[in-house]
């Protein structure tokens, strides 16, 4: 379903030119858990936004089912990520001053999904996450972990063919990580292509596959379990 | 130092209520290295901001060396909170559009230290959170756990008698956090303070002390070094 050839993604310019990925390779299969580990700093975000078509590579390709992201305008790339793509962002990214179920709705808001069903799906999503009592809450009403966790549910509400996490446990306790693990697990025993960004071991033990950048290359590539 | 008597943090009203905080009481001595824990949404972040001036309890005793909070303004409060505290946030806090070292240079403007001086500390705090390279970017040209390292170096250049640090290695990989730690114990040598949350055993097995809240109240207090 993912196939990255050669990537690359360079910031700026002469003596400030910053090389987060430095050229980088990959293929991932439908129904894959992957999680990818390495340094901070060492390009785990910048390659999980390219994965996610928010962003582009500098120089190399990219290809989501076949398909050359290169070659999409931002309508047709919002399209396919609203599609195909749960993201939960390593700094949450909800809306201010929106309650938590409405921040849940959005991604269905605009695939179209009809109000009563949308509804019931970010209600599911909400209890899922442990958080059924803090759905009129707006995120300044919440602590980090449950941002982090609404985050999560948003990302799974859409129901979408592959989920990609940048630091999903970060602000969670052993208890709540583990749940938010389960939830995971679960989808992709459904068939959904997991792919997450950890640097805790025992977040990355329960993935199939761990993937180690460093200074924005591939270390090693490693499957754990087999697909 | 601290003084925390009966304190409670109570939010809305009527069936929306939420007790952050039900009743701790809790005395930290000079010097002290305390580690925060408990279940995401258990009051961690609500009893650090208390501690650090940021909020003011709904019931109960604040004492910060002597002094009852509850009798100062904002603008006392403030001064406290400059000339004694570090205060590293659980979501950072960093200005955007604001680069790495100006940030970090930004409680010493408000404490009146001279340019020289504070250039001369903001560099010297962003080496020792392995930054140097990164001076001039802003926080959207950071990875997060760069920017979570420009917190604490934010936090340390103050040379503050105490540092409150809220999840200060939540997205940081395992040789980035064990740097910050290092940092915090060489602070604590130093007769600093040191109070941090954190829901990760390895780095609450490097604090003194280990306090465990659980739906607003105190589980546990073990000291597991001396003083
Ligand atoms: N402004 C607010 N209004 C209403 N409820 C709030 C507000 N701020 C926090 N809360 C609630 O108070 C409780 C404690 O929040 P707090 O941020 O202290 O938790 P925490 O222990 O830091 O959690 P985490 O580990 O997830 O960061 C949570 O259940 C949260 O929903
Ligand atoms: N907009 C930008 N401009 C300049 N440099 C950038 C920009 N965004 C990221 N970088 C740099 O690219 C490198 C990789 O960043 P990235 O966010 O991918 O790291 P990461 O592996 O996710 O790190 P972390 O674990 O800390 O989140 C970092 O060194 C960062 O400073
Ligand atoms: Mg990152
Ligand atoms: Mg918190």
């Amino acid at each position: 379903v993912i196939v990255v050839h050669q990537v690359t993604k360079t910031y700026g310019m002469g003596d400030t030119e910053v090389h987060a990925l430095a050229g980088v390779s990959l293929a991932i299969q439908r129904g894959d858990f992957v999680a990818i580990m390495g340094a901070s700093g060492s390009g785990k975000s910048t390659l999980m936004n390219i994965l996610g078509c928010l962003d582009l590579p500098s120089t190399g390709r990219y290809l989501l089912d076949g398909v050359d992201v290169q070659g999409l305008d931002e309508t047709q790339l919002a399209e396919v990520r609203n599609r195909k793509i749960g993201f939960i962002f390593q700094s949450f990214n909800l809306i201010p001053r929106t309650s938590a179920i409405a921040n849940v709705e959005l991604p269905m808001v605009y695939a179209g999904v009809k109000k009563a069903e949308r509804r019931e799906r970010a209600l599911l999503a909400m209890e899922s996450v442990g958080l059924a009592k803090r759905l009129n809450h707006t995120p300044a009403e919440l602590s980090g972990g449950q941002q982090q966790r609404v985050a999560v549910a948003r990302a799974i509400a859409t129901n979408p063919a592959m989920i990609l996490a940048d630091e999903p446990t970060g602000n969670l306790d052993s208890a709540a990580s583990a749940d938010v693990l389960d939830l995971f697990e679960a989808l992709n025993a459904e068939g959904r292509t997991v792919v997450l960004i950890t640097h805790e071991n025992e977040v990355a033990d329960r993935a199939k596959r761990v993937i180690r950048l460093r200074d924005g290359r591939i270390l090693e590539d490693v499957r754990n379990q087999p697909l």
